[in-house]
């Protein structure tokens, strides 16, 4: 992902902008130089969020700021909690509301007018939806807020989910599921919504598959890296995130946190936590809508993946591997970091991806008891529904549906391994999850790690148990749901990088399509003669 | 552990546009109804006391709900809780 700094002239009369490391990393706070989203490629091509709209599901944004104000979209903003069409921060004593107006500024900051930093989509508009600032949350609030506006809002961010303690299972309700599921099927004139969640702060204690937002095959879930690479320690992990972009909460250094607005016009330099890579995703999003506002919500998990770049991001724990395309992915950052140029680039000339099938590839009903030791291996073999009408042959999701009980739930790991051999953690340990009641009932683990591969053949569900005492569980049911297009979806791509991950998918979806054309005409041969 | 119930309720109506909605709400002691654009006949009804939450449902203000012809179904809406990252 490296470029030569100097010729990016991106000029910016912003006092903050050359704090924004996220934008354009030239080594600023102990940085490495060039590890951004590279927004200043998307900027010269004439792309910067003009016509786009997004929106801040938060507290409320300061729509009087003066580096706000001028992009802020009032029609498409409301509270649901109480029902007021002016959703201003309500004033607390501790700054606790300005969280919507920092994620606003990351996103919709306006450029060259001499006032705190850039939105990394400075032309965009930004709604505010404030729907956190009450003492609870409720599904009608929740929903409402998710479908607001479907027509105009063409983004929603959220920087908010279940408590990362460690310990909790939850994801949207049933009301909101019925939202989303709109948004997706009838947002943006029928293209979908884009709903871009943060992946979590629980670091290791906690896993964001645990997590039904982050989780949801609905939502681009995005972790985040820290401005040399490295995690920024609050990160969870999970098989779930598509990809990452940039925070803080690691470094004590002042200017390595995220620059942007903050409340009663002020400007802050340590926005942190996964709270500021979802709007930093949701600006490069938008810049690639610019580019082409015909991209289906799926177009834009396709292009994510294909032009996510693996750069400096430095994983402790986690290996970079490549799945059974060879696609590069790492349980942490997922696909890798979001390169706002690349991906407005493609987006240009990107054709809408085929149409998308869902197959039940198999299901285990038996009760099977998990021991202390060892693991419980669980095969489904699987033809993907061949030869029927919703036969899937190039993944994009895949679900695991499992009923599981535990005497430490927290202890539990499952693990899920591709007919291709891509092995991907569905659950890792939560050590502070000590349910021995509830467990896992019909919960779908999510993985992106198997994209695009052929889903036909033997798949591996391991389940055990990884903690300090021995524990026991019952594994009641599993189903494998594959979710996925019939025909190659990059066949037809234009292809301009013949490095690019796009190059080598589209290669690579030609030679399988040949072996499956001449596989089919011998056949046809045989049974002829 | 066992939830807790607010004062909003999901109230599921006969045909009624949103101004009837809005005036079955205020008979009923609520302050304003809101249609939910993503499903058909749902309105979100908002209690005076947006914050006030409880332990125990409402019995007596639902049945009174339920009561009444225009209503077809009403669900009180349990709170949760959801943490900024």
């Amino acid at each position: 992902g490296y470029r030569d700094l100097n010729a990016i002239d991106t000029n910016m009369n912003d006092p903050l902008f050359s704090k924004q490391w996220y934008l354009i990393n030239t080594g600023q706070a102990d940085g490495t130089p060039g590890l951004d989203l590279n927004v200043a490629e998307a900027w010269e091509l004439g792309y910067t969020g003009k016509g786009v709209t997004i929106a801040i599901m938060d507290d409320g944004i300061d729509y009087l700021h003066p580096d706000l104000a001028s992009n802020y979209n009032a029609d498409a903003s409301f509270d649901f909690s109480s029902n007021d069409p002016y959703p201003y921060p309500r004033y607390t004593d501790d700054w606790f509301n300005s969280h919507g107006t920092r994620c606003a500024g990351e996103v919709s900051a306006a450029a060259n007018n001499n006032i705190c930093g850039v939105g990394v989509a400075f032309n965009s508009k930004v709604a505010g939806i404030r729907m956190l600032d009450q003492p609870f949350m409720t599904d009608v609030i929740e929903a409402s807020s998710i479908s607001h506006m479907p027509q105009v809002v063409d983004i929603y961010s959220a920087s908010w989910g279940p408590t990362d303690d460690g310990k909790t299972v939850d994801g949207p309700r049933e009301l909101t599921l019925q939202a989303m599921a709109d948004g997706v099927n009838k947002g943006r004139g029928g293209k979908g919504s884009i709903y871009v969640w943060a992946s979590g702060d629980g670091g290791s204690f906690d896993d964001c598959n645990c997590d039904g937002y982050a989780s949801s095959m609905w939502t681009i879930s995005i972790n985040s890296a820290i401005n040399d690479g490295r995690t920024a320690l609050y990160d969870e992990s999970c098989s779930s995130t598509l990809a990452s972009t940039f925070s803080n909460g690691r470094k004590r250094n002042p200017e390595a946190g995220v620059a942007t607005t903050d409340l009663y016009g002020n400007c802050t330099l340590r926005h942190s936590g996964t709270s500021a890579a979802a709007p930093e995703a949701a600006g490069v999003f938008a810049l690639a809508l610019e580019a082409n506002p015909d991209l289906t919500w799926r177009d834009m998990q396709h292009l994510a993946v294909l032009t996510s770049k693996r750069n400096q991001l430095h994983d402790e724990v986690h290996q970079w591997r490549r799945n059974g395309v060879g696609l590069e992915f790492n349980h942490l950052f997922g696909y890798g970091v979001l390169d706002a140029g690349g991906m407005a680039k493609m987006a240009k000339e990107w054709k809408a991806v085929p149409e998308r099938f869902h197959c039940v590839a198999g299901s285990v009903q038996e009760p099977r008891k998990v021991a202390s030791d060892g693991k419980l291996v669980l095969t489904i073999d699987t033809d993907a529904c061949q030869g029927k009408d919703n036969f899937v042959r190039y993944l994009e999701h895949v679900q695991a549906v499992v009923t599981v009980n535990a005497s430490r739930r927290g202890d539990l790991n499952i693990n899920l391994t591709s007919p291709a051999g891509t092995k991907s953690i569905l659950l890792s340990r939560r050590p502070r999850d000590e349910d021995s009641k509830v467990g896992f009932d019909k919960w779908p683990f999510m993985t992106t790690h198997t994209w695009g591969e052929d889903p036909r053949g033997a798949w591996i569900l391991e389940v055990g148990f990884r903690g300090d005492a021995p524990q026991r569980g019952v594994m009641k049911e599993w189903t494998l749901m594959l979710h996925g297009t019939q025909s190659a979806p990059y066949i037809d791509q234009i292809v301009r990088d013949y490095q690019s991950k796009l190059a080598m998918s589209k290669k690579q979806e030609l030679e399988e399509e040949l072996d499956e054309a001449v596989e089919r005409s011998l056949k046809s041969l045989l049974s002829k003669s | 552990e066992e939830g807790i119930f607010t004062n909003h309720f999901l109230v599921e109506l006969h045909e009624q546009t949103e101004d009837e909605a809005h005036q079955l709400a205020t008979e009923n002691g609520f302050d304003s109804a809101r249609k939910l654009p993503f499903a058909k006949d749902l309105f979100h009804f908002y209690p005076k006391d947006l914050t006030q939450t409880r332990r125990r449902r409402s019995l007596q203000l639902r049945q009174r709900l339920e009561k009444d012809h225009r209503v077809k179904n009403v669900i009180q809406q349990e709170g949760f809780s959801r943490t900024k990252r």
